[in-house]
C-alpha cells in the first residue's frame, strides 16, 4: 500500500459516496446513467469474487464489499426508487458493443484461461469503458450537474493516481500488470475531455454545458 | 509479466 493507492482507493470511494448523496438528496437521478451504473455494479461483481476465495486484508474485504453494494444500492435507486427521474430517453448508448467485445478480449487476452481469472480480466477491461454510457449521455443533453461533474471527477482521479500507484510499485516492489495498466490508461485517457471541462468551467463556477 | 497470487488491488 502506498499514498497514491490509498488516495485513489478514498477518491474513488468519494466518487460513489457522491453519486449515491446527489440521487437520494434530490430525489433524482436526472443526468445520471443509469447504463454506466449497472455495468459498474457488473465489474465490481466480477472482480470481486475473490471476496469467496481468498482473504487479503480487513482494509481490502471491507473496501470491496463497500464498492459492490454502493453499486447495487445506486442502481436500485435509478432502477426502483426513483425510476421517474431516470433519463432514459437520453441514456441510449449501446452497451451491447462494449460488454461482446470486452468478454472477448477477456478470453483472449489473460493471466491465466480459469473462470476467476477471466471473469477479473473482463472486469478490468469493461471498467475502463463502463463510464462511456455517462459521456454519452452528458454530449446528448449538453450539459451536466455541477455535483455530477463532481462524481466524475473523482473517478477520473481515482485511475489518474492508480496509474502513479503502479510506477510507484514497478520502481519500490518490481510489480506490473500490463493488463489492468494498458486498460487503466485507456480509461484515464477516456477522462482527459472531461477534466479539461472541468478544470476550465466547472472550478471557475460556470455550469458544465457543452456547445450545441 | 509478473503478478501476486490474490489480488490485493480494488
Amino acid at each position: 500500500m502506498n499514498i497514491f493507492r490509498l488516495a485513489g482507493d478514498l477518491s474513488h470511494l468519494a466518487a460513489i459516496i457522491i453519486l449515491l448523496l446527489k440521487i437520494w438528496k434530490t430525489r433524482s437521478c436526472a443526468g445520471i446513467s443509469g447504463k454506466s451504473q449497472i455495468l459498474f455494479a457488473l465489474v465490481f461483481t466480477t472482480r470481486y469474487l475473490d471476496l469467496l476465495t481468498s482473504f487479503i486484508s480487513l482494509y481490502n474485504t471491507f473496501m470491496k464489499v463497500v464498492y459492490i453494494g454502493c453499486a447495487y444500492a445506486t442502481v436500485y435507486l435509478i432502477y426502483m426508487k426513483f425510476k421517474a427521474t431516470y433519463d432514459g430517453n437520453h441514456d441510449t448508448f449501446r452497451v451491447e458493443f462494449l460488454v461482446v467485445p470486452v468478454g472477448g478480449l477477456a478470453f483472449l487476452v489473460n493471466h491465466d484461461f480459469s473462470p476467476l481469472e477471466i471473469l477479473w480480466t473482463f472486469s478490468i477491461y469493461l471498467e475502463s469503458v463502463a463510464i462511456l454510457p455517462q459521456l454519452f449521455l452528458i454530449s446528448k443533453t449538453g450539459e451536466a450537474e455541477t455535483i455530477t461533474t463532481h462524481y466524475l471527477f473523482c473517478l477520473g482521479v481515482y485511475r489518474a493516481l492508480y496509474l502513479f500507484n503502479w510506477i510507484w510499485r514497478f520502481y519500490f516492489e518490481g510489480f506490473f500488470d500490463m493488463i489492468a495498466i494498458v486498460a487503466g490508461v485507456v480509461q484515464t485517457i477516456l477522462y482527459c475531455d472531461f477534466f479539461y471541462l472541468y478544470v476550465t468551467k466547472v472550478l471557475k463556477g460556470k455550469k458544465l454545458s457543452l456547445p450545441a | 509479466c509478473h503478478r501476486t497470487k490474490g489480488k490485493d488491488e480494488l
